[in-house]
């Protein structure tokens, strides 16, 4: 079972939207897919249509439930553990007890099986939550937007991920960097991807998710983009990016 | 004085660029403005070319310091008080103090004087930080992206601005929503627009901030729109909000 996460404390960069529509071009190529929403936005839960109020992960990190009661399935190879804004009192409310980063990486060994991916969405902190998310993980795809805050922020998410696996995760690792919401006809954005490949070389998916409308307009219908605009250059980026994971994951 | 805060917990839509643009071009109208880094991430600072190491509001938070040992200027009218990534560890490290809310409040009563304008940048979250800028706040500043989780988080942020105003701060109210990265050619930008001035009517600017790639492109210069580009769509629309706020403040 691959575990990933998505992470960049940078707002706005595509997390969510790669969480969501990664998840579903894997699971329609045939793979079982569980996503996990970790951000008390909840973005990732609306734009699937899932409420999280009759169960939800902050009852999972409350010691409450645990996953298996409230994941529940969007199709018959995709399934999701909801989120709520009540997760916001998460990282205050825990007690001081040793163990809080790794709640969720406990959580999920216990009842989460049986799926090829895990792909788990964290909100735009290094906060516990995200800390949470990076414990439980074996890698990280990082969502890098074309402009100078979201590159400037890569160093702080690095020496986050460096500490984690030296104190935490020993296995995490770097699963690649994704260019998303690319505009192709801005000098800024082709400036920050030959500078995060001069600097990442093959780490930086080959694949470029390109700014498309249709991935903003879908989450308002509770779809993904496979299922609101099939034929969209958001689509075909996502299906290719899940196509250069599989074939990367293959090889090892 | 008056003390804005730039808040919405959704990442990436503008709470930044808006902070560092109306602070400069409120400056050149000739008010004296004082922004207050808030946010881990020191994007506000960077974008001012500003490098918090030696001095900066974590120490202020961590009662090590007081805002007018670490003030700087930027230009005659123009003040930062920046950031630090080690702010990231403050909301777990404060101590249940019955007061934590209240120490940026108290430190601006202390030290900050003399100003026309505080701008406070928050980061993309409803947790502890951005609570200490919207207690220290007389209003609050929110940019709105034109897109489905931008306009979908506003619920949970009114919520919180609520509970603010009744628990902690009761003279807080909302100066206005700023539509920000506006794309005139999409219908999804349009759609919020209307949803947004048809709920919250005149709470809504009528300065609309256009998509403008000189705004994304100034930071890595360290300088403001108007420095990089000052006859950019950018730079017009932010000083029509500069003098749209001043004469709304004049009125009352
Ligand atoms: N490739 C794309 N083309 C067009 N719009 C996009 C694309 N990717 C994401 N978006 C839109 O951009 C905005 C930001 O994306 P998203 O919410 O996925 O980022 P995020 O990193 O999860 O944000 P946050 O930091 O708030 O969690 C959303 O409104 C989303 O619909
Ligand atoms: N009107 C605009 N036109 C073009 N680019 C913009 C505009 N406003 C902001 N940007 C760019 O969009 C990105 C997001 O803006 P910004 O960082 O100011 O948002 P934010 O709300 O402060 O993000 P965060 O939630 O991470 O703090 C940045 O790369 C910025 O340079
Ligand atoms: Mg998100
Ligand atoms: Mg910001």
């Amino acid at each position: 079972m691959k575990i990933y996460s998505l992470a960049n404390q940078k707002g706005g960069v595509g997390k969510t939207t790669t969480c969501l529509n990664l998840a579903m071009a894997l699971s329609k190529i045939g793979k079982r897919v569980c996503v996990v929403d970790c951000d008390p936005q909840s973005n990732l839960s609306s734009g699937l249509g899932v409420n999280g109020s009759s169960g939800n992960i902050y009852d999972v990190f409350s010691q409450r439930k645990e996953l298996d009661e409230i994941i529940r399935e969007v199709n018959h190879n995709l399934f999701i553990v909801p989120s709520t804004f009540d997760l916001v009192g998460f990282e205050t409310e825990v007690k001081e007890e040793e163990k809080k980063e790794k709640i969720l990486k406990e959580k999920i060994i216990k009842t989460i099986k049986n799926f090829d991916y895990v792909l788990i969405d964290t909100p735009p902190s290094l906060g516990l939550l995200t800390l949470n998310a990076l414990v439980a993980s074996n890698s990280v795809i990082i969502p890098v937007q074309g402009e100078y805050y979201s590159l400037e922020g890569l160093t702080q998410l690095l020496k986050t991920i460096k500490k984690v696996k030296e104190l935490l995760n020993p296995s995490l690792r770097i699963r690649g960097f994704l260019l998303t919401l690319f505009d192709r006809r801005l000098r800024l954005a082709h400036a920050v991807e030959a500078e995060l490949r001069r600097v990442f070389k093959d780490k930086v998916f080959k694949t470029v998710v390109p700014r498309s409308v249709r991935l903003a307009e879908a989450p308002s219908f509770g779809k993904s983009v496979f299922d609101y605009a099939p034929n969209s250059k958001g689509a075909l980026a996502y299906m290719e990016l899940a196509k250069e994971i599989l074939k990367g994951d293959e090889k090892k």
